[in-house]
């Protein structure tokens, strides 16, 4: 669908990309956590887009089997929320995923 | 107003008390500490009570100056959201204010 294409085309150009909720503080504390390593994701906020919010949200539940945010994406690879994000981070596997995607 | 009374009488007579919402992260996590403490909490979900979950906020906001979500009530008292139980639980106040509000 013309969604789905557009979630692979963005996730394709961006080293990070985070689906997000403005007021979620689950997104919040991803979105945090990037800054602290000096990455600029790409962040889209769900809840700003009117309709196309909830479709894009189904689309990212099609394409990944997640249908919560925050939605992590680095180097085109799905990595999951923001509890598997800081995951990475605790067991250093985060920082060479972002190296690898050109983000750090 | 009515909404009013009735938040003052549930904080009277429950020892603890947590507005939540059932998709969010941080309203489950506030609710899982208690479970840890083994104090079994009343919880009311916002967004489960249609039109009234909207007021319930509003009034909420107005009695405690916090309109988001988990809303914590110990003994009475307005305590915060999920970051400040946490904080407290980490510096020992969150067991005396328990016992005292007789949850454990
Ligand atoms: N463990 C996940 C939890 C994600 C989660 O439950 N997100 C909530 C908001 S904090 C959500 O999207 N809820 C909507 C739903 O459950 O439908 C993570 O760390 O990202
Ligand atoms: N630091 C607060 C954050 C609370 C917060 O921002 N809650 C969000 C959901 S996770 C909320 O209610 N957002 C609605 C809004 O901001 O209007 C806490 O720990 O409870
Ligand atoms: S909505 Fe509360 S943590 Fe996401």
């Amino acid at each position: 669908s013309g969604l789905e294409d557009t979630v692979k085309k963005t996730i394709s150009e961006n080293p990070v990309v985070v689906y997000s909720k403005t007021w979620c503080s689950y997104s919040s504390e991803v979105k945090s956590l990037f800054t602290r390593l000096g990455v600029e994701p790409l962040v889209i906020e769900l809840d700003q887009l009117g309709s196309e919010g909830p479709q894009l949200q189904t689309t990212l539940e099609m394409l990944t089997g997640q249908h919560t945010v925050p939605n992590v994406f680095i180097g085109g690879k799905h990595i999951g929320g923001c509890t598997d994000t800081i995951k990475l981070h605790q067991t250093g596997e985060l920082e060479p995923l972002l190296s690898e995607a050109g983000a750090t």
